[in-house]
């Protein structure tokens, strides 16, 4: 791990009292190579890299009984700050119902998302939801999410004409008439580079001014997170981002990347298939988990 | 005349960063960069153009070759009757629609398909691949959701077997590589292929999403322990990823890859051309 490669990197320099551009590079290149193993994103990495350098400069490390140790709390303390505090929170609207609008790549755990929330919500803040079934495309993809809400007595609304922006439109009147307070909309996967996908979510956002715009990434991402997390936070301009599959053992980095690149909180983690294995985002066990 | 036989740093710097940012990985940029090396010490170059054409030559010998026991083209002659196919991977990586893809392929190849739905777990998973069985025009073997999923798997390919079939994809659910309990489910499962057709399952793809990162690797890894990957198939090319985690796997575990996903409709399916992505990975 990293603690015991910077120990090893530190064994080089035995004696040396003070710490100079010189016998710091060895060290140095021990994290960026962790963080890019842990996926970080390149450019990420390099900056990150960069801070915990100047932070370390004359900061007396070397002169600690265990430079190593310190050495990585310095990189532990600065992921946690970047990562900002524990979130898992939701914006209400003042009339309702609040618009929870749920957005991503392929695969990365949307729908299977939208029925935790939905669970969620319910469970823990008394809310009464409805969801919004505006993925048109994907074979079962409606049949998917009906089952899921089956699961927990929570309805669905879905329409047989393949237009997601009427879905998410006459979702949130059914809501507003039936006094629901929550409408949660799932929708298809798409690419950022997918110009008519991206138009559409833009046009989903604008028919129903969402409260809150989840943006939900698979944790096992790699140096492709930044290019989606920008793009999507571009068009969209997202309240918060959801981490997928973290009951994996990927180490995450994709979270620091986007993080970094959009500054936007992390606001819930999704931790198995099951509809319960939702949790709110813990900086410091991110933080521990991408140090490997 | 000599020509060059080192390469300078600053193209190092430029190719590192490039391999990094695919998703290569460090340990592979290392040994890539490592072969380059030697490469040029021996071959020496002259001037650029050379030189790239080089860089690309050693990462394309890292990537295995199809065999032809378990041929890339559709149109190639499938060396068992039923060709058993078994399509596995973590979770949302794309399986399901590949073998959708893959039913369509076959069939206009003039080879007789057969789906086997051993999905049984997730919601509407069984519903989603009679949808793509249903678009490629090719039967499928289904027992619902929550039926045993090896039993799924034994049907199907007891079945392609007395019905003559050419060729037999079946779809397992997706399940993270930690999960020592599903994992050995997939074990299972691949056992009680090789009861009723001998051999079976013939080949076993691992489904990677191009956009995933290191942790592909020890997907590999785990899958390869389970069930033995003979091949892979890498999705989402479409998107922006570049999918260089293939290479490591490739190089590492001696499997090819044999397809990569373009989309998501029925014909978005190519099989692998080493060159073109390797050239990709510049471009
Ligand atoms: N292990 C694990 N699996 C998850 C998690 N979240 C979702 N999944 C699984 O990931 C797969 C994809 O989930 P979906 O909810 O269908 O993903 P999606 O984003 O809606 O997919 P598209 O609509 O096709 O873009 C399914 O097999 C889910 O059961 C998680 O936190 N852990
Ligand atoms: N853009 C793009 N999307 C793809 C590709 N292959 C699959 N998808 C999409 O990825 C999502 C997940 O595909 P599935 O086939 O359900 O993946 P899976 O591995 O079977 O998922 P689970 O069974 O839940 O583990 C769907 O939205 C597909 O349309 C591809 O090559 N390109
Ligand atoms: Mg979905
Ligand atoms: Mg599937």
């Amino acid at each position: 791990n990293l603690s015991s490669n910077l120990d090893k990197a530190f064994q080089s320099l035995k004696g040396e009292s003070r710490i100079t551009d010189v016998n710091i590079a060895e060290t140095v290149r021990e994290i960026r190579r962790a963080l890019l193993d842990a996926d970080v994103n390149y450019e990420v990495a390099r900056q990150f890299t960069a801070d915990i350098k100047e932070k370390v400069m004359g900061s007396g490390v070397l002169t600690s009984v265990n430079p190593g140790q310190q050495f990585t709390k310095i990189v532990y303390d600065e992921l946690v700050e970047t990562f900002g505090g524990e979130r898992s929170d939701i914006a209400q609207a003042h009339t309702p119902p609040t618009v929870i609008l749920i957005a991503g790549l392929q695969g990365s755990g949307k729908t299977t998302f939208s029925g935790k929330l939905a669970r969620y919500l319910k469970q823990e803040h008394k809310r009464n939801p409805l969801l919004a079934a505006a993925d048109v495309y994907r074979p079962a993809a409606v049949n998917q999410l009906k089952t899921l809400a089956s699961q927990i007595d929570v309805p669905v609304y879905s329409i047989e004409q393949k237009d997601a922006v009427r879905v998410a439109k006459e979702a949130v009147s059914m809501a507003k008439s039936l006094a629901m307070d929550t409408v949660i909309i799932d929708t298809a996967g798409r690419l950022h580079v997918d110009e008519e996908m991206m138009n559409e979510v833009a046009e989903i956002k604008k028919a129903v001014n969402p409260d809150e715009i989840l943006f939900v990434v698979d944790s096992m991402t790699g140096q492709d997170a930044v290019n989606t997390a920008k793009e999507f936070n571009e068009r969209l301009n997202f309240n918060g981002v959801v981490l997928t599959k973290l009951d994996g053992d990927t180490r995450g980095g994709a979270a620091l990347s986007i993080k970094t690149v959009v500054d936007k909180p992390i606001k819930f983690v999704s931790t198995g298939e099951k509809l319960d294995a939702i949790s709110p985002f813990y900086p410091d066990r991110m933080a521990q988990r991408i140090l490997g | 005349f000599v020509g060059k036989d080192t390469v300078d740093d600053e193209t190092l710097d430029e190719l590192e960063e490039i391999l990094i940012t695919s998703d290569v990985g460090v340990k592979t940029t290392i040994e890539i960069i490592k072969r380059i090396e030697k490469r040029v010490a021996r071959d020496k170059f002259v001037g650029q153009a050379e030189l790239q054409a080089l860089l690309r030559e050693e990462i394309v010998t890292l990537l295995q070759e199809n065999t032809a026991d378990k041929p890339a083209a559709f149109d190639a002659p499938l060396p068992n009757k039923p060709h058993v196919v078994l399509i596995v991977g973590v979770n949302g990586v794309g399986k399901t629609t590949t073998i959708g893809k893959l039913s369509y392929m076959y069939k206009a190849a003039g080879k007789n398909v057969l789906l086997g739905a051993a999905d049984t777990f997730r919601a509407a998973a069984v519903d989603q691949l009679k949808i793509w069985s249903e678009r490629a025009g090719v039967p499928i073997i289904e027992q619902g959701q929550n039926a045993d999923p090896a039993a799924v798997a034994f049907d199907t390919t007891a079945a392609a077997k007395s019905r003559g079939s050419d060729i037999a994809l079946i779809d397992t659910a997706g399940r993270l590589h930690n999960k020592k309990a599903l994992m050995d489910e997939l074990s299972k499962i691949k056992r009680v292929m090789s009861k009723v057709v001998e051999g079976a399952p013939h080949e076993v793809i691992l489904v990677l999403d191009a956009s995933t990162g290191q942790n592909a690797m020890q997907q590999a890894k785990a899958f390869t322990q389970a069930v033995d990957i003979t091949g892979l198939a890498l999705t989402k090319l479409d998107g922006t990823a570049k999918g260089g985690i293939v290479i490591g796997i490739s190089h590492e575990l001696n499997v090819p890859v044999k397809y990569i996903g373009l989309g998501e409709k029925i014909e978005d399916l190519q099989v692998f051309d080493k060159k073109a992505f390797v050239n990709a990975l510049f471009g």
